[in-house]
């Protein structure tokens, strides 16, 4: 498997008291087919595995610190770099959007984030400003009986359907909006994602990416940041067996860090991103 | 000249590039190197400018061949039997299911078939008011039970009523379902055995990259799939997806659905995905 590829490279190198280019050739080229495997973006993987490989070539190992510990941190520093600047979600006031792809979990974490707030102790609205979809505004609602948290929202125009949410909802300290999936190429629904923004002037625009998407993870990611600005990324499924290397992508192109992973269907299943805990399953 | 080994090296880097930047899954850009390693390497070429387009053209046959080694006869839907047709549509969470049914209910009705909707994803919220709106707009019979019921009963329901009303086809809705979760995974193992479709169909989402090797390994080997339909490729244009489920468990894919309304589902076209990949 790649792992055991990964681990014997790195055994190798355990043996040594410095590392030959051969020796470095070899686990990037291990580090490579593990990123690829994962679903990073192919031009990201590529950059990535060059980085480690031109570092671990031209920077000595400190004083004290194994040929292989040297490896091991430059990989890991790479890797925990490529998951940006990491950034909560400040448990107060304030208004936010969830925008993606068509069935990434934008609803179900709708549902999640209110459940997330309302342990902080705060007061939370849900809008359905998804009006395409059958039955998105019930399946909505029913998420908030159970939360017993109030809904706003539904009927057939979104930008009207936000509007409800914010007069309705209004005093409510945290009011979380879902919208329709879109992608890239449907101008009329990136029109309508503008249009239900620019109404709510929301603090974060979080963009929900399922875990296992590919090469389009990218970019998809960089269009909804073009067309609204993404601030944070939610990670979904990953009780699955996606590694979820998608997230690379969509951080370097949003410049917005990883906030929240999805770790089941129930609302709960909704966790803090662990960088290295991620890094470490991602690289198998 | 004579195809070496280190021909095929250098071409098949940037080939492999493009078909794994087309989401084809690593497992299967591996099998399908091997393959052309097989054929390719001795074989002579008119002259040393042949090597590259040589091996170029073996890879697009040789895609368009793994595509094609198995393939679904849109046709057998419409094939009339004594009893109805039952199919179960299965996979993980958000591929598209149900909009799936949605669309080829549409398409079966506009063959003159009649059919059953049964609402046997019983867990997620709003799954069966999703459908049942489908159903109201198709004007299909929807057969369904209290949320949070045994999905087995609902489409056990459903195939008693298609056959006392001597109806076409039956298609059962599942929810979502990770591979990895053994008690949701044995649940559908329940529906089949209660319900005895006679297809069952894996949607797969076009989106997801490696670990479409990985639903589809799993699910065929709990129910095993007799044919894959594969959602969103308005989404991701390239489809390589196809490839790596094809790769993978060697089933048909017999739809490819392209957008949300009705109207948006296709019958697979091999050759139409392989040029998608190399454009
Ligand atoms: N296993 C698992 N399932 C999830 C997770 N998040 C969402 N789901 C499931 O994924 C499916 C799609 O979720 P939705 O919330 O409907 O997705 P969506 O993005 O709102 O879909 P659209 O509105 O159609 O674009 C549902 O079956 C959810 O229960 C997760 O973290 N883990
Ligand atoms: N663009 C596009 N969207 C699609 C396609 N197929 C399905 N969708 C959308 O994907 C989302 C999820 O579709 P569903 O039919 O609810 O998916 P599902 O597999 O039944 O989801 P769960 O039951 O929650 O597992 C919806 O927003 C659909 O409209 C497609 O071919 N193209
Ligand atoms: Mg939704
Ligand atoms: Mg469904």
């Amino acid at each position: 498997s790649l792992s055991s590829a990964l681990r014997a490279t790195m055994r190798k190198i355990a043996g040594a008291s410095h590392i030959s280019p051969e020796l470095v050739k070899e686990l990037v080229r291990d580090i490579q087919r593990a990123l690829l495997q994962a679903d990073v973006n192919v031009k990201l993987a590529l950059d990535l595995s060059k980085r480690i490989e031109s570092r671990a070539l031209e920077e000595k190992a400190p004083a004290g610190m194994t040929a292989r510990e040297h490896v091991v941190r430059i990989v890991h520093s790479e890797m925990v770099g490529a998951l940006g600047v990491p950034r909560e979600l400040k448990p107060g006031a304030q208004k936010i959007m969830l925008v993606g792809l068509y069935g990434q979990g934008k609803t179900t974490t709708a549902g999640k984030l209110a459940k997330w707030f309302q342990s902080k102790g705060l007061s939370v609205g849900l809008t359905g400003a998804d009006v395409h979809r059958p039955a998105a505004f019930e399946q909505l609602s029913q998420l908030a009986a159970q939360l017993n948290v109030p809904v706003a929202g539904g009927g057939s125009d979104a930008v009207a359907a936000a509007k409800a949410g914010l007069t309705e909802l209004g005093e409510l300290e945290v009011q979380i909006f879902d919208t329709a999936g879109r992608h890239a190429l449907d101008t009329d629904l990136i029109d309508e994602m503008k249009a239900v923004a620019k109404v709510i002037q929301p603090d974060e625009i979080l963009l929900v990416l399922d875990a296992t998407v590919g090469q389009q993870a990218g970019p998809q990611a960089a269009a909804f940041h073009e067309a609204v600005g993404v601030t944070g990324v939610v990670l979904t499924k990953l009780d699955g067996s996606a590694k979820g290397g998608g997230a690379l992508s969509a951080v370097a192109e949003t410049q917005a860090p990883v906030m929240f992973v999805g770790t089941g269907e129930m609302l709960d299943a909704l966790e803090r991103l662990e960088p290295d805990r991620f890094i470490s399953r991602l690289l198998g | 000249a004579v195809v070496q080994a280190k021909h095929l090296e250098n071409v098949m880097w940037e080939l492999e590039l493009a078909l794994l930047e087309s989401d084809v899954a690593m497992e299967a850009v591996e099998a399908l190197k091997a393959k052309l390693q097989q054929r390719l390497v001795g074989l002579r070429v008119a002259s040393r400018g042949e090597i590259a387009p040589t091996i170029e053209k073996a890879l697009k046959a040789s895609l368009v061949e793994l595509l094609s080694l198995e393939s679904f006869d849109p046709q057998r839907l419409l094939a009339r039997g004594d009893g109805p047709l039952v199919i179960a549509f299965v996979g993980v969470n958000g591929t598209g299911k149900t909009t799936t049914i949605a669309r080829l209910a549409h398409w079966l009705q506009g063959q003159g078939r009649s059919v059953v909707l049964a609402a046997a994803d019983t867990f997620r919220a709003g799954a069966i008011e999703q459908l049942e709106i489908h159903a109201n707009k198709l004007g299909c019979k929807f057969i369904a039970h209290q949320s949070g019921g045994d999905p087995a009963a609902v489409a056990f329901d459903a195939v008693a009523h298609a056959k006392a009303k001597h109806r076409d086809v039956v298609l059962i809705d599942t929810a979502g379902r990770m591979q990895t979760n053994t008690n949701l995974m044995d649940e559908m193992v329940k529906i089949q055995r209660v319900a005895k479709p006679d297809l069952i169909m894996f949607v797969g989402d076009a989106l997801a990259g490696n670990d479409a090797v990985e639903q589809a390994r799993k699910f065929h080997a709990m129910v095993g799939i007799d044919a894959v339909i594969l959602t969103k490729l308005d989404v991701d244009a390239k489809g390589g997806t196809a490839l790596s489920i094809a790769s993978a468990i060697g089933r048909p894919i017999a739809f490819v659905g392209i957008g949300q309304d009705y109207e948006d589902l296709m019958p697979f076209d091999a050759a139409w995905i392989v040029e998608r990949i190399f454009a």
